[in-house]
């Protein structure tokens, strides 16, 4: 142990554990969390040369390989908890990404929310036992977070009972879905949903890409890989040209929107039901932002205190450059940062699933709320902890350059978030829509809840300390 | 019908009432803008690009309020705990409130909540909180609980032998995999020769 290192931990004024215990929600959970990890590292299975050193094709190959070995590993452990699933499998990707990220995180969740009863019954065994390789296909190559400029069309024809498939531009092509290139057999595909010669908007389908045998793209497929990007390496980001795939009326998802077999249209009780997956993984982000924030100032924290540079005073010896007072403003703010976030996720997770249980009962008075708060919350967050990861490395001198310090890797690992699920500019206005609606509201005299329950206030109620 | 509240910049409640109020002063600043906007008989959207900068300022005001009520409503609820842990907690938050005072310090002083002279003092309490934290550095990130396998840091490294694992790394680098390159006999002999 270097003397530096254990000084400090002697040092201070609490015990770390029982912070630990706060931050994973009590003492069992802390226990519990430890044992999942211990089952990856005392693995022989997930030991690999360092990515680093790999080229993007072997990295991929170890990536599968590695997810592959896990997924059997999660079922002989009987792990099925969500919360311990995600606790094995960060441990198993470290601060890299895996292939089959999208199937876990998005392609299974958005079966779970918007498949109808039979359709859960058809999807939901398939996709568990991974005979399903699913990606969510919604990003196009000249669209982005403006959804409703998505140009991709699914045309019901009720001679076949069939929706037709295409994209009808090079500018609709579906361009950076994880796992889309290689790797997934389906997607669920975002397209404009026409019948009757009317278009109905935006709606999700479930298209094979892939031949569940052979895995070779099924006709009228285009899919392949995008190429290399600022970061994750190990993951085939696609793209998916569909011309005239013809897929059964049955792979629309219908718990809400329906398309009966005549080629009637039956609304949705609401609009942004079909962006509930965004919703979701948003809500998950902030969570995110806490862990990369959280491992770049531990990183950059205790480097900082091995690290001797210069001197304070002429004479004496190079002092540890967290003393420092220039080191520690650029520190320790993200620290208190890293602490925010880790409870601001946790509480932005606990209100998704709040309000998403009401929706699932029909109750959709606080859709717009959460749509807004999940919007605005992962913009804040991935925002200022993009930053933040960058301030960590530039806090290490030289040796935040090398990728052995892994700052790098979280990095460009952590920089997508700010585009995916919405650019953040765009999530920002999304909140001020709400905030300016919800102000003429509370204006109006209306009794607002929520986070903006403070615009019912009167702004006279402060002021300032005299000096 | 209340008595106007005083920010006290020690005490955290007083400090989430502050974010408070710049975010509704910049939530109404900017429904302000965009309604005058709409009068001069321009488009709702047009209306809309043209105060979508103070439109994205209103969004972050909010949600930096948002974060730090949570944060501090957090905090209360450890009060009953441990007396140490809920005193490094406070300090954190306290640095995370004032840090974000500082800044956004524009928005405080537009919104009269502080003046220029508090905003030294604020300044001042800054950097009394970075010396209180100093003791407590590392062991609040040994916190987080991350273990050497999932940070994969030479610079990380829970024992702190910083220098030696990345020269142990560096050796493991595909370049030095042989003596010699083969690049030197493909390319640089050959030029030698030459010249």
């Amino acid at each position: 142990m270097n003397p530096d290192i254990s000084r400090e931990r002697e040092n201070a004024s609490f015990n770390p554990e029982i912070l630990t215990n706060i931050l994973d929600g009590g003492a069992e959970k802390t226990r519990r969390r430890r044992e999942i990890e211990s089952l990856v590292i005392g693995d022989p299975d997930f030991q690999h040369e360092d990515l680093n050193f790999l080229s993007r094709s072997e990295r991929y190959d170890a990536a599968v390989r590695k997810s592959a070995q896990m997924i059997l590993k999660l079922r002989e452990y009987g792990i099925s908890d969500p919360e311990e699933i995600y606790s094995y499998k960060s441990i198993v990707k470290g601060v890299y990404q895996e292939p089959f990220g999208v199937h876990f995180v998005m392609f299974i969740p958005t079966l779970n929310s918007q498949c109808t009863a039979e359709q859960h019954k058809k999807w939901i065994p398939l996709a568990e036992s991974f005979r399903m390789l699913g990606t969510y296909a919604q990003t196009e190559l000249g669209h982005g977070t403006h959804i409703r400029g998505l140009e991709t069309t699914a045309t019901y024809d009720p001679s076949t009972q069939e929706f037709v498939l295409n994209s009808p531009t090079i500018s609709s092509i579906k361009w950076w879905p994880g796992g889309l290139g290689k790797t997934s057999n389906h997607a669920i595909v975002l397209a404009q949903l026409y019948t009757q010669g009317k278009c109905h908007g935006l709606h999700a389908f479930i298209t094979p890409i892939r031949c569940m045998k052979t895995h070779m793209p099924l006709p009228g497929v285009v899919v392949g890989d995008i190429g290399p990007k600022f970061g994750f390496d190990e993951v085939d980001n696609g793209y998916l040209k569909l011309e005239n795939v013809r897929i059964p009326r049955e792979n629309m998802l219908m718990k809400y929107a329906k398309v009966e077999p005549d080629g009637t249209y039956v609304k949705p009780p609401s609009d942004k039901l079909t962006y509930g997956t965004m919703v979701f993984i948003r809500s998950m982000i902030v969570g995110e932002s806490a862990r990369a924030l959280s491992k770049s100032c531990t990183i950059a924290i205790r480097y900082s205190a091995v690290r001797h540079q210069s001197e304070l005073r002429p004479g004496e010896p190079e002092p540890q450059i967290l003393d420092y007072q220039a080191q520690q403003y650029k520190l320790f703010p993200l620290l208190a940062t890293a602490y925010a976030f880790h409870f601001v996720g946790q509480y932005m997770s606990k209100t998704y699933h709040r309000i998403s249980g009401y929706i699932n009962q029909g109750d959709f008075s606080e859709l717009p709320e959460l749509h807004a708060l999940s919007a605005g919350l992962k913009a804040f967050t991935t925002w200022v902890a993009n930053a933040g990861i960058e301030l960590c490395r530039m806090s290490c001198g030289g040796h935040g350059y090398s990728r052995c310090s892994s700052l790098p890797d979280i990095y460009v690992t952590f920089t997508p978030t700010c585009t995916y699920e919405g650019e953040n500019t765009v999530m920002m206005l999304q909140t001020a829509r709400y905030l300016v609606k919800s102000y003429k509201q509370a204006r109006a005299g209306q009794q607002l809840t929520g986070t903006v329950s403070y615009l019912n206030e009167p702004q006279s109620r402060i002021q300032p300390l005299s000096v | 019908s209340s008595q106007p509240t005083v920010v006290n910049i020690n005490d955290l409640a007083s400090l989430v009432e502050a974010y408070k109020f710049r975010a509704s002063k910049l939530v109404e600043m900017a429904s302000k803008n965009l309604q005058a906007e709409l009068q001069h008989s321009k488009s709702n959207e047009d209306a809309w690009n043209n105060n979508s900068i103070d439109l994205v300022r209103a969004s972050d005001a909010h949600c930096h309020y948002v974060f730090f009520k949570t944060y501090s409503d957090k905090i209360m609820c450890v009060k009953h705990g441990d007396t140490a842990v809920h005193s490094v907690l406070s300090t954190l938050a306290l640095l995370y409130a004032l840090h974000g005072v500082a800044l956004n310090s524009g928005d405080f002083l537009q919104a009269g909540l502080f003046t220029v002279p508090q905003l030294a003092q604020i300044s001042q309490r800054l950097k009394g909180l970075l010396s209180e934290l100093r003791p407590n550095a590392v062991a609040l990130v040994d916190a987080f609980d991350y273990r050497d396998e999932m940070l994969n840091s030479a610079l990380g490294r829970y024992d702190g032998n910083v220098y030696e694992h990345m020269f142990e790394w560096a050796k493991r680098s595909p370049l030095n995999h042989t003596e010699v390159h083969e690049s030197h006999h493909k390319y640089l002999k050959p030029l030698q020769s030459k010249l």
